[in-house]
């Protein structure tokens, strides 16, 4: 069987909250090690990767690897009903056809539970290689969710070049054109705060705008955001949970005609 | 305007 206690569960109800508006239907998969999600857009343009290791549960048993099939929309209305303090336990047996979700609070003395039916569905895995990328940046998420809202009045596309000079987010549309440059900055006291950019040769890229805002859906799971470039190949946007997982995505770049 | 790639064509199915 499969046993998971997480006691801030909030944590789960954001990984939700920062893959729903990229796909619909999802496989959990449950090892030994970990919780992990890898699934493809519709389109087959960006990539979710989602890992939560067992240390980050205060419980976790599971007897043999298994995936538990979800709707994520159905999901999402369920963890609606969690409250932000709350523990969350998820059970499911070994055939997985459904999953049962448990939300305590030992504040109010609460304990809600609901049972989900599973469902079967059939997943493409992608092998992703581990690469050495030519440039990697570190900034707050913060910062990179504001960044690429903004740039979405300007146009579609944003133009991601790192350099010397630093990392420049540009669009360029019917009004204009915009460009907003993040120098290294490891100025201030609180690391979170610090932009560090690590660039062996410069790099200039195309992606969708309306991706890279499905992807700061992520946020709130994580104060800073890394993102990894190498010239003609998918960015590599990852938001680190604590020490204990992470959400990358994966987009791919658009080609200039 | 640029055309967008299929991730497909970078990352190989296992």
């Amino acid at each position: 069987m499969f046993e998971a206690r997480l006691a801030n569960g909030n944590i789960f109800k954001m990984i939700v909250e920062s893959i729903r508006e990229l796909v619909v239907d999802v496989n959990i998969d449950c090892s030994t090690e970990e919780l992990s999600i890898q699934c493809m857009d519709s389109a087959h343009v960006a990539l979710v990767s989602m890992s939560l290791s067992q240390s980050a549960f205060d419980h976790f048993r599971c007897d043999r690897s298994l995936s538990l099939g979800l709707n994520l929309p159905n999901v999402s209305k369920i963890f609606k009903m969690m409250g932000r303090d709350d523990t969350m336990v998820l059970k499911a047996e070994d055939s997985a056809d459904k999953l049962m979700l448990m939300f305590e609070n030992d504040k109010s003395g609460t304990i809600a539970d609901f049972e989900l039916k599973l469902m079967a569905i059939e997943a493409e895995q992608l092998g992703v290689p581990d690469t050495a990328y030519k440039c990697s940046i570190s900034m707050p998420s913060s910062e990179f969710q504001r960044i690429v809202r903004d740039l979405q009045v300007m146009g579609d596309t944003c133009k991601i070049s790192c350099t010397k000079e630093g990392l420049k987010f540009s669009a360029t549309g019917q009004i204009g054109t915009g460009n907003i440059l993040m120098r290294q900055n490891v100025a201030s006291e609180k690391e979170e705060d610090h932009v560090t950019i690590d660039m062996e040769e410069p790099v200039e890229l195309n992606f969708a705008l309306r991706y890279l805002n499905f992807f700061t859906k992520a946020t709130p799971l994580s104060p800073t955001v890394i993102l990894k470039m190498s010239p003609g190949l998918p960015i590599v946007i990852e938001y680190p949970i604590e020490q204990l997982g992470h959400v990358k995505y994966y987009l791919a770049p658009k080609m200039e005609e | 305007t640029p055309m967008q790639n299929d991730l497909s064509e970078f990352f190989a199915m296992v």
